[in-house]
């Protein structure tokens, strides 16, 4: 185990012992400015652990960020371990970073689907939802991302406890999401953004009715200069939109939901591939998806902090 | 241990609305056989699936059958997850 976080290898994957005691490693490492905070349990025991940065007040505006909620989407998890040092390490020295964190709060969930991370390494390299057995069936887990009180139950989720986007027996009925549901209602997130992979795609709410929201405009513009500012490093092209213009309906994800609770600044990426590994992309292809992706975060926190609401 | 010896990835590309419903009528047909990693979209967007090897040549005929367009993104699921073990194994050599 790396003996701190300079030393740590975040040109490849890792297994989700490793994701904890980075966290721990980076929490001890900075006490006056990262903590740890766990918001619930997964089915099975595991704790979900959010890392806040924060560089004072209290209750502050804040983003979230989450990733791995598909578990088998590699990329992102790796991804979350990159951009939570790129905080500690800019904090400070880059000025849009330090003037976003003079204002708002950083919270990044990094293992948001623990239980299936870990059957990721141990059990079916696969394997999507979470790991909760369904009363009934002999299939096990849930999708995390159709299991939100954002049109639960509608097209673009199924009731099949063996479909990969199983909706759950009910909203909220993962704890996995149930613990994030709790501590957005009780913080004050005013932007949420959900990171998943692949196909370079960032998007907005709806994703569960065609309508469009009523922040289209700012929403749509925000994420073609986030995309722009993507591209800027490697030339990876992004296409951007509604989640239900840009790829198909999908009813109970998280940002239609966190979107119907007020946070404005709700985004989805799909992170790379371009093309030919899918969810296997390979390990050196982390660190510069996580150096282009940062440039898109930093766009939407920048014009976060510059547009409070 | 679930292994994927002989799986392969395909990248189908609908030409029209036409073969978008077939490649529906596909995924709704094998919906647990299959892994669509890239859902279906709209026409000319790839859509990726991940085939078992058992069904393999019934896919392929399906797909021929109808004159859809597809390539073979990754030919052995199997071979590229032994290299990312490896490549992660590697790395924790000190």
């Amino acid at each position: 185990q790396p003996q701190n976080t300079d030393s740590f290898d975040f040109a490849n994957y890792h297994t989700l012992e490793e994701i904890y005691s980075f966290q721990d490693l980076l929490v001890a490492e900075n006490p006056n400015f990262v903590s740890k905070i766990v918001i619930g349990q997964s089915y099975e025991g595991r704790p979900l652990n959010v890392l806040k940065f924060s560089t004072g007040g209290t209750n502050r505006p804040a983003v979230w960020i989450d990733t791995g909620i598909h578990s088998r989407e590699w990329v992102t998890q790796a991804s979350g371990l990159w951009f939570a040092k790129k905080i500690v390490t800019d904090y400070g020295t880059d000025p849009t970073l330090t003037a976003i964190l003079s204002q708002l709060d950083i919270f990044l969930e990094i293992a948001t689907n623990p239980d299936g991370y870990a059957f990721t390494h141990s059990g079916n390299r696969m394997w999507r939802k979470t790991r909760k057995p369904n009363p009934g069936s002999s299939c096990v887990g849930v999708d995390p991302n159709r299991n939100w009180d954002a049109g639960f139950g509608g097209p673009g989720s199924s009731g099949n406890p063996c479909s990969q986007t199983y909706r759950g027996p009910r909203a909220e009925s993962e704890s996995e999401v149930n613990s994030i549901v709790e501590f957005v209602k009780s913080h004050n997130i005013k932007a949420f953004i959900s990171i998943h992979s692949y196909s370079q795609l960032l998007m907005f709410p709806y994703g569960y009715i065609r309508s469009r929201i009523k922040d289209y405009t700012e929403l749509n513009n925000l994420a073609q200069k986030a995309v722009t500012d993507l591209a800027s490093l490697y030339g990876t092209s992004y296409k951007f939109g509604s989640i239900i213009n840009a790829i198909y309906q999908a009813s109970g994800g998280s940002i239609d939901w966190t979107y119907s609770q007020g946070i404005k600044y709700s985004y989805t990426f799909e992170l790379r591939d371009t093309g030919h590994y899918g969810f296997l992309l390979p390990a050196t292809q982390i660190i510069p998806t996580a150096q282009e992706t940062w440039l898109a975060l930093m766009t939407i926190m920048d014009h976060t902090l510059k547009n409070p609401y | 241990k679930v292994t994927f010896e002989g799986h392969k990835v395909l990248r189908i590309v609908p030409k029209d609305e036409v073969q978008l419903s077939l490649i529906k009528d596909l995924e709704e047909m094998m919906e647990f056989e299959l892994d669509f990693w890239k859902g279906l979209t709209t026409v000319s967007n790839p859509v990726d699936v991940r085939v078992p090897s058992h069904v393999l040549n019934s896919v392929k005929d399906y797909l021929e059958t109808q004159n859809i367009e597809y390539s073979t993104m990754i030919e052995d699921l199997q071979m590229l997850l032994d290299m990312e073990q490896k490549v992660m194994a590697g790395a924790r050599v000190p």
